[in-house]
């Protein structure tokens, strides 16, 4: 479907993305936490979407077995050849 | 309002009481920390009260100043007339 081709698109063109909510705190947390390590993520906010925010977060689902916010993706390759991945694991293993 | 009334007499007549969302992360943490120092805290989730969830969001936003969720209300006297308090504080000590 178009919805799913655009999710596709989001998802290879940016290394970091987010699909979110502005409301919800876990997600504002993913995003801060990003912008802390010098990634400037992708963000949708699902809230912002009117009818279309649902259907995405059922064709999330769909795709990724997941069906709650924050939904990430990181495209982790991406990140190495910028030199972008380092930090990231710096964090994870620092938690 | 017989809707403010509703909430004064729930806030006096149970020690813990929070108003809650049942799909927000940060509202299930506060509910299980609770239950996890063996207080069963008195729950109202908002999403559950169709037109009338946010009314209550905004009285309580007049109430306490606060418009998120989740809103917990302590009486801090009568659990430590119940001995319960010490238990609390240990656990926001520790944290
Ligand atoms: N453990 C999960 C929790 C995810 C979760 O429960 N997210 C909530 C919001 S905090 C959610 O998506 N609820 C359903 C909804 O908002 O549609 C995580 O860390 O991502
Ligand atoms: N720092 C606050 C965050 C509260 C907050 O932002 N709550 C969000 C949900 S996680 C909220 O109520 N958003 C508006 C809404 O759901 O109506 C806390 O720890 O309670
Ligand atoms: S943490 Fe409250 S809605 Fe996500």
């Amino acid at each position: 479907s178009r919805l799913e081709e655009t999710i596709k698109k989001t998802i290879t063109e940016n290394p970091v993305v987010v699909y979110s909510k502005t409301w919800c705190s876990y997600s504002s947390e993913v995003k801060s936490l990003f912008r802390k390590l010098g990634l400037e993520p992708f963000v949708i906010e699902l809230d912002e979407m009117g009818a279309q925010g649902p259907q995405v977060q059922k064709l999330l689902e769909r795709l990724t077995g997941q069906h709650t916010v924050p939904n990430v993706f990181i495209d982790t390759v991406k990140l190495h050849h910028k030199g972008e991945l380092e930090p990231l694991l710096s964090e994870a293993v620092a938690k």
